[in-house]
């Protein structure tokens, strides 16, 4: 995180806002709620609080304009720049201006409203532009579904180093943006992708091409707006050209790059049980046509070509997989399965049906 | 004569990395009254200082990565203190 220069900040934690016009593309209600819910993102962490004002001047007056708006930052129309904000301090200091000439929306159709007043509330307080890429002020505009906001904790020490902790009785935390070389890195899935590997973690993808020596970090929804985070499992299947994506009892199809349509579907189609609620982790054996899904210490397969689960399922994981007990993540690649469990990499010869190495979960990345 | 398309697509990247580097990390436009060498060109170094910041390959030029990350919707306060 990043202070504003100067160390700006407001000597009152009851601070006032009004919201001076609305933008004809939502509803007032939706406005209302998104402005809120952007408000409390920061008075769940700090010992501010927020008082809505009707009539008179507040610290934080909330406007949607065009273009030259007389603050010597004019707005250049749709896209580029969305909203910009003052530092604290007085008359327009605290200010938000939200350009009215973007597709303001409740959801991800457009740009977000709460995403985007969020960031903008965090320079009205006082932060600058983090260079933490996962950052809510990170300087440019990342879709996260309202509902799955969570404060990252970059912005959670920014904004406590500056106004203290909440008076909450316990602490809120928050998220950190996941480092390749991090040796504490653990994975949600991971997958194959047309000779790419992509691991899941959070609302990321680390995404590694075996010719590129850097590894990528991108938000989930960057390539997929309507996919959850926290994917729990993802395998490809080589010879259909697809990767099937679990979170939960649901599942969604990539065609190639692109969710299919239908999606998501229950689990239960695929012949689970239903006292299974998810899938940990999952790969597909290209040379059989089997598909291997862990699920706690047990383990399914399934004919990809039957399309329905084989007989005589689940087994243990441990009487099939060496000292493997539980499982995070796996994939296939090169003939040989990797199994991941916390920060540990299993290398597993399928033939010889034993672990030929053991190494970290981010050996993949050249560290 | 109509314009080369490559040579039209190059300005309109100039121009982007000029008014990009004027809105969000303080280069000084040409008009404005400013000691300058002319040996020396700031656009490099403000580039450099986006890419480090933005964790690209600091380069100074405006390779496609870099034209891509100012191509993105953002926030309109600068990500340098004035």
């Amino acid at each position: 995180y990043v202070f504003t220069e100067g160390n700006p900040k407001w000597k009152r934690n009851n601070l006032t806002y009004r919201i001076v016009n609305y933008t004809p593309l939502m509803r007032r209600a939706d406005v209302d709620e998104a402005i809120q819910k952007a408000l409390s993102v920061w008075s769940n962490v700090t010992p501010l609080t927020f008082q809505k004002i009707e009539d008179k001047m507040a610290d934080i007056m909330i406007s949607f304009v065009v273009r030259d708006h007389q603050d010597n930052s004019p707005f250049d129309g749709p896209n580029g720049q969305l909203a910009h904000a003052f530092q604290p301090g007085e008359a327009i200091g605290g200010d938000v201006h939200l350009d009215n000439e973007e597709y303001w929306t409740k959801d991800g159709r457009g740009y977000n409203l709460f995403i985007v007043i969020a960031h903008e509330l965090g320079h009205s307080l006082g932060l600058s532009h983090s260079t933490d890429p996962g950052a809510l002020m990170y300087p440019t505009y990342a879709y996260t579904d309202p509902k799955e906001f969570h404060l990252p904790q970059d912005d959670i020490d920014g904004i406590q180093a500056i106004y203290g902790q909440s008076n909450a009785p316990v602490q809120p935390t928050g998220p950190t943006t996941p480092q390749a070389c991090d040796p504490s890195l653990t994975f949600d899935a991971v997958t194959t992708l047309r000779g790419e590997m992509m691991f899941f973690k959070g609302r990321y993808i680390l995404r590694k091409h075996p010719q590129r020596i850097e590894t990528e970090l991108n938000f989930i929804s960057l390539f997929w707006p309507k996919l959850p985070s926290g994917i729990q499992a993802a395998y490809e299947n080589i010879e259909r050209d697809e990767v099937l994506l679990f979170k939960e009892d649901k599942y969604w199809v990539l065609r190639g790059y692109d969710i299919a349509p239908g999606y998501p579907k229950s689990i239960y189609r695929l012949g689970f049980p239903k006292t299974v609620k998810r899938v940990n982790a999952a790969y597909s054996d290209e040379n059989t046509g089997k598909t291997y899904f862990f699920v706690a210490d047990r383990y399914w397969r399934y004919d990809e070509n039957k399309r329905s689960m084989d007989h005589g399922y689940p087994r243990k994981i441990l009487s099939d997989f060496g000292k493997i007990g539980r499982v995070d993540a796996a994939f296939q690649k090169d003939g040989y399965v990797y199994f991941f469990h916390g920060t540990t990499q299993f290398q597993f010869d399928p033939r010889g049906k034993r672990i030929v190495r053991q190494m970290k979960s981010n050996s993949w990345f050249d560290c | 004569f109509p314009v080369a398309p490559e040579a039209e697509e190059e300005r309109k990247n100039i121009a982007l990395v000029e008014t990009y580097l004027q809105n969000f990390y303080n280069l000084q436009k040409d008009d404005q009254p400013h000691v300058r060498l002319k040996s020396v060109n700031p656009l490099p170094e403000k580039l450099k200082e986006m890419q480090e910041f933005f964790g690209l390959k600091v380069t100074g030029k405006p390779d496609l990565e870099t034209l891509e990350m100012m191509k993105k919707p953002r926030c309109g306060v600068p990500d340098i203190g004035k």
